[in-house]
């Protein structure tokens, strides 16, 4: 699992039998005591000092085993009735076959009553969102999620502890070491050598050098190890995404997952200033029901990396026998595209999937977004 | 190694991440929950200071996160964003 904290927005992705929405409601009071305006106590539904959201996006893929799950999360139509009873204006939708992977998304829309003053500090970078009818939004607002499935056999075991041990033997090996130090080297760290991670209990936040250890825990190193070794590290390498940092871990028996921040594109180079993004991955290898998630929200074609070559990569790592691609996109503008313009999301997704047979294509055209969802299976 | 200012730098909660078992974690498929409390990063109110969620420290978000049944194993701080690897 994974949560990413910005200054404007939390994004929580939770694996097996977590409670997410179970959460929410603490999560509306904490960002009430940071600050963001919220609505008054309402005894009958319980919402001391709940900040009141801008907007809302829940998702999920169907669950495999939906009886094992806990709170409202055994169906779609419990999660929605959840969603419905803590946010006004929220819209279900299911995306993809019903009889088949299909995909579901809940969505509020932007909540105009929210017009707070803006801090002295953020003037400036209003400039750099678009206004639209819908309120400000930031530009380059995009999310690219591959939610595969049906692993290929060999590909799965790399996230499994045995074969991560073993892999983590040979490149400790003396041979192995220089070729190590090089690989690693030439990604500039991205994965986070194992010499450069550091250990500190209970979140103090010291300067590294100040107590750094050469070890880290297991599942940190290894997930360094699996990261490196299957390709992960080279999706976003640093010499390519200067300052981009990974942060791994793979659990025992199995699992894995990782998270990585990517700055974004610095002025000088011509292109348009944006936050740091960010990447997250999460792999259950059991055969039977194997399953792996990509999801990123760096723009496509930033510094190069299309949204096909990541696809590709991506697919190359897991070859799964099924994976469906979502991309979700803001529009730029009012009538962005033009009369007779498909939207970018839809030009940026190349049909062709090499070793894949392209099932479903569906799009949906959202106030304010685009969503593009692509079905594949193995040829 | 000493990350100059504003490099992402990672920290690890060794007290979680040491011994976990997920034996017992039986599928991948994930839910997933974004929460906007602002338009952007430039239109946070006054109220919320520049850093918004950003100020809430470790031990607020764990809170919450005990009611998900997720921990903390490590989180990469960044200027921008803060990344938390979570058990399960």
């Amino acid at each position: 699992s994974s949560m990413f904290v910005f200054p404007h927005k939390i994004i929580l992705k939770t694996c097996g039998t977590t409670t997410l929405l179970l959460g929410l409601q603490r999560l509306l009071r904490i960002a009430a005591t940071a600050g963001f305006p919220f609505c008054k106590a309402s005894a009958a539904k319980d919402l001391r000092a709940a900040a009141i959201p801008y907007r809302v996006f829940y998702s999920r893929k169907n669950f495999l085993f939906p009886d094992k799950q806990q709170g409202p999360h055994r169906s779609w139509k419990q999660e929605v009735k959840y969603l419905d009873d803590t946010f006004e204006g929220g819209s279900a939708y299911m995306v993809g076959k019903m009889n088949g992977d299909h995909w579901y998304l809940y969505i509020t829309s932007p909540n105009k009553t929210i017009t707070p003053p803006l801090t002295p500090e953020s003037d400036d970078s209003v400039s750099v969102a678009d206004s639209t009818a819908s309120g400000v939004r930031h530009a380059n607002d995009e999310t690219l999620e591959i939610l595969m499935t049906d692993l290929d056999p060999e590909c799965a075991k790399q996230f499994q502890l045995s074969h991560a041990s073993a892999v983590a033997s040979d490149w400790l090996s003396a041979e192995a070491h220089e070729a190590r130090h090089e690989a690693v080297s030439s990604h500039g760290g991205l994965a986070t050598p194992l010499a450069e991670v550091d250990v500190f209990d209970n979140f103090c936040d010291k300067p590294m050098d100040e107590s750094a250890q050469d070890v880290s825990t297991e599942g940190h190193a290894l997930g360094t190890v699996v990261s490196e070794s299957c390709g992960l590290s080279k999706i976003y390498p640093t010499s390519v995404y200067p300052g981009a940092r990974v942060d791994a871990f793979l659990f025992s028996p199995c699992g894995f997952s990782a998270n990585g921040v990517i700055p974004a594109s610095q002025p000088d180079h011509g292109e348009e200033l944006g936050p740091m993004h960010y990447f997250t991955v999460h792999v259950t290898p059991e055969p039977g029901f194997s399953y792996a998630s990509f999801e990123t929200n760096v723009p496509g074609g930033q510094r190069g990396r299309t949204t096909a070559e990541i696809i590709e990569h991506v697919v190359e790592i897991f070859r799964p026998g099924r994976f469906s691609v979502t991309l979700f996109e803001a529009k730029s503008g009012a009538n962005p595209y033009g009369r007779g313009n498909e939207n970018p999301a839809m030009q940026r997704l190349v049909d062709s999937v090499q070793g894949y047979r392209r099932i479903d294509r569906i799009v949906h055209d959202f106030e304010d977004y685009d969503l593009v969802f692509r079905f594949y299976e193995r040829e | 190694f000493s990350p100059s200012e504003g490099t992402p730098h990672l920290t690890i909660n060794h007290d979680v991440a040491a011994d976990l078992d997920s034996s017992n974690a039986f599928e991948g498929p994930e839910k997933l929950l974004e929460v906007w409390f602002a338009s952007s990063p430039g239109t946070l109110p006054t109220s919320a200071g520049p850093e918004g969620l950003k100020s809430v420290d470790n031990d607020t978000w764990v809170s919450m996160l005990d009611m998900v049944h997720c921990k903390i194993l490590s989180v990469i701080k960044s200027d921008a964003v803060d990344a938390y690897l979570l058990s399960e």
